[in-house]
């Protein structure tokens, strides 16, 4: 599409019209959600017909200028910066839907963080899946972190709060908690999150999600950010060839940084996140 | 012009929201509308009879896409799940062998996912739950040699069926396509025939790309029907209308939460009503 408007010098308020379509399109086959995109769109046109023609771009470059510069702006910062406590240890929570990729994201941050020169622990707090506690136990022997695991009896909760405490002694100076997967709209599970995150206060809470997610995703965020509060976003599975456009979605409403991708199932592939390189992902 | 005015702008803006907000794409969500519009205009439908209309139109679309299970003509009947990463083939594995179980069929399970981390002792709890026998092999093992032993294991034993777990893959990567496609084969050598089924397990909440996964997965190993899983959450699964119009795949069950119990035979008319909310 930018192709063809290239090629134009003076753009008519039916190319401007024709563009935004093709970007409103775009978008929403990239997974962008339709309200998000309705915005964004509106946004585009108010800026593309109020503007100033500058001297070095034609109309049509400048139109695609805006697009990318609304996507920068609502991609926010570059990500990987984690709130370090100056009382360690630092507490992580990880919460997501179910199969989102979080308890393969607690061992590859654990690594990231150890090849940091921190010292991380695990947690196993997800006490619903079988062989959950196994699956991060396996993980953590493969990237060197240890990891604790439930006692007879307890609930999340008490092995979090246990992680913490071990953690003093260790020392560790982060602790990384897995939890188990849960719909945003279970009321019984939503209530254990905020059990489990008022008996640790995390200094960060970050929410797991599928790049691959489709509209579902804004209400997903928006859940678990008015449920326990969000931090952060961690985007999985960024290897795939989905555009990612649930990223934008969960920008947008609940604004907060995206800080890391899981890039692979190896437990390296994990990477900060970079605004400019899912723009041009999601724009196709 | 009186019966014409039931798709108005704000109803049209109201019903792409919850086609688009659906997953359904933009591409349907148009074709929907425009049936709609053609239908609103030619048999003046009133504004309160358009809901029931498009809910009509999607179920009418997905009528024919629900059958049974296969069965075999003789020997065993061999199931495979396949599917992207944590779109919920184990659990589903383990549903199916306890729904046949429940309807007086023997089978056995294949932990035929060597490669993640406890893959194999995930479906061995399962197992334990549903009462069903486990074919595993070391981590790490070759995973045809996992769906061979368990297809022999079955046709030794005279059971009615052997589910078998896969790893989670991305259609995008090529060796993990070609290791799947040497399980299928390895699959028929062992019994003439298999697999029977090759379900692909689709995260409802899966946005645009299902509908590519679904096509990659198909070519490459002869897809035989879906199972949607995770529909007791958020997710509508409208993804499914374009994944079925593409390819034609049939739609066996629906995965509606983490328990054993949690799978139903897929229904057009409840997929229908559930999907426009
Ligand atoms: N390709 C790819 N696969 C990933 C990535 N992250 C996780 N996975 C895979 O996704 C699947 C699910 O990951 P898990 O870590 O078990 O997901 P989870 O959120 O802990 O799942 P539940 O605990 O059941 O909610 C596994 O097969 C992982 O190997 C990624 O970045 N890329
Ligand atoms: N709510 C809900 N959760 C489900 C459903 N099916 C599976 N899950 C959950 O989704 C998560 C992933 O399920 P798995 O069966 O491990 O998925 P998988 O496809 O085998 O994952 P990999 O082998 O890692 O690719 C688990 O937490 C399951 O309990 C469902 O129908 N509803
Ligand atoms: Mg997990
Ligand atoms: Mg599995």
């Amino acid at each position: 599409m930018w192709q063809r408007l290239r090629g134009k010098g003076r753009l008519t308020p039916e190319d401007v019209d024709q563009a935004l379509r093709e970007v409103r399109l775009a978008l929403l086959e990239a997974d962008v959600h339709f309200k998000v995109v309705r915005d964004f769109v509106a946004r585009v046109r108010e800026r593309a017909v109020g503007e100033e023609v500058m001297k070095s771009l034609t109309p049509a470059q400048q139109v695609v200028k805006i697009v990318h510069e609304e996507m920068q702006a609502l991609m926010g910062a570059t990500g990987a910066r984690l709130q370090m406590s100056p009382h360690p240890p630092t507490v992580i929570l990880l919460c997501g839907l179910q199969g989102a990729g979080k308890t393969t994201f607690a061992a590859k941050l654990a690594g990231w963080l150890q090849r940091q020169g921190r010292r991380p622990l695990l947690c196993a707090a997800d006490l619903q899946r079988p062989a959950a506690v196994e699956q991060l136990q396996v993980n953590g022997r493969q990237v060197g972190v240890p990891v604790v695991a439930p006692e007879p009896g307890q609930h999340p909760q008490d092995v979090a709060a246990d992680a913490v405490a071990r953690a003093r002694s260790l020392p560790a100076d982060v602790v990384i908690v897995d939890t188990a997967g849960r719909s945003q709209a279970d009321i019984e599970l939503m209530t254990e999150l905020r059990t489990v995150r008022d008996r640790i206060h995390p200094h960060e809470v970050l929410l797991v999600l599928d790049a691959m997610a489709g509209q579902d995703a804004l209400g997903v965020a928006r859940g678990f950010a008015e449920g326990v509060g969000v931090d952060g976003v961690v985007l999985t599975r960024l290897d795939s060839d989905a555009r990612g456009g649930a990223a934008l979605s969960v920008r947008a409403i609940i604004d907060r940084p995206i800080k890391f991708v899981g890039s692979g199932e190896r437990l390296d592939a994990i990477e900060p996140f970079h605004p400019e390189r899912m723009a041009s992902r999601i724009l196709g | 012009v009186g019966g014409r005015r039931a798709l108005d702008a704000e109803t049209i803006e109201e019903l792409e929201g919850v086609l688009l907000g659906a997953d359904m794409g933009a591409a349907e969500t148009e074709r929907l509308i425009g049936v709609l519009r053609e239908a609103a205009a030619t048999e003046r439908l009133a504004p309160e009879e358009v809901p029931e209309r498009l809910r009509e139109l999607v179920a009418g679309d997905l009528r024919g896409a629900a059958r049974p299970l296969r069965r075999a003509a003789s020997g065993p009947t061999v199931v495979m799940m396949v599917g992207v990463n944590g779109s919920g083939k184990t659990t589903t594995a383990a549903k199916l062998a306890h729904l046949l179980r429940s309807e007086g069929a023997t089978t056995l399970l294949a932990a035929a996912d060597t490669f993640r981390a406890a893959a194999a002792e995930q479906l061995g709890v399962w197992a334990g739950r549903a009462g069903v026998d486990l074919v595993r092999h070391t981590a790490g093992g070759d995973p045809s040699a996992v769906i061979f032993d368990a297809v022999t294991a079955a046709q030794a034993r005279g059971l009615d069926s052997v589910i078998c777990d896969t790893a989670g893959r991305l259609h995008n990567k090529a060796n993990l396509m070609a290791e799947l496609q040497k399980m299928v084969r390895v699959a028929g050598r062992a019994c003439p025939g298999a697999p029977h089924e090759v379900l692909l397990v689709l995260d409802a909440s899966t946005g645009q790309n299902g509908l590519v996964q679904a096509c990659v997965f198909t070519e490459a190993v002869r897809v035989t029907g879906l199972v949607l899983t995770k529909l007791d959450t958020t997710a509508r699964g409208g993804i499914v209308l374009a994944v079925h119009r593409a390819l034609a795949l049939p739609i066996l069950y629906v995965g509606v939460g983490e328990g054993l119990a949690d799978l139903r035979p897929f229904d057009a008319d409840a997929f229908a009503t559930a999907v426009l909310g």
